[in-house]
């Protein structure tokens, strides 16, 4: 479907994606650690889009298995959320994958 | 008003009040921190209370100027939100605080 491409072609087209919503603090949380990191995520904020947002959520639902936001992508592969964002991060293993794609 | 004295009732009566939405991973959070301290606060999930949430949320705003969740109160004082709940815990504050409320 239409929205099906769209969003492979942002995660295709951007070493980061971040599917977040303005209000929510987990999605502040990881933007702001990508910021920390020198990397700018392309932030597609899912509460700005009108009825689109919804069903932007419900596709990236059906493509993740995740409903819930923010939802993270680097280098076109699908990461989780903003505990997953961390803990890779803690791992040291956060910056490899963003060199790998080219953020860095 | 009516939902005013609701809340100054529900601060006054419970050791521990808190503010939260369902969905909400900072509400989780600070509701998680209490539980592991061995203290079961009062949670009220503005979420599930139809119109009255956004008019409750409204009411918590005119009496602490704070508009978002998780609202936390200790011992009828208002405390914040789930940062400045943790911030007093990794102080060291906070189960002095719980004991004076009488929650633990
Ligand atoms: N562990 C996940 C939690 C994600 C989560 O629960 N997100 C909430 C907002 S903070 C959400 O999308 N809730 C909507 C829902 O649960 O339907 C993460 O770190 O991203
Ligand atoms: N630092 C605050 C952040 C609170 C916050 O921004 N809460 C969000 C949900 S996670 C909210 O209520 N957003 C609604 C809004 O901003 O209008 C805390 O730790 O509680
Ligand atoms: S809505 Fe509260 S942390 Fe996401």
């Amino acid at each position: 479907s239409g929205l099906e491409d769209t969003v492979k072609k942002t995660v295709s087209e951007n070493p980061v994606v971040v599917y977040s919503k303005t209000w929510c603090s987990y999605s502040s949380e990881v933007k702001y650690l990508f910021k920390s990191l020198g990397v700018e995520p392309r932030v597609i904020e899912l509460d700005e889009l009108g009825s689109e947002g919804p069903q932007l959520q419900k596709k990236l639902e059906k493509l993740t298995g995740q409903h819930t936001v923010p939802n993270v992508f680097i280098g076109g592969r699908h990461i989780g959320g903003c505990t997953d964002t961390v803990k890779l991060h803690q791992e040291g293993e956060l910056e490899a994958l963003l060199s790998e794609a080219g953020a860095k």
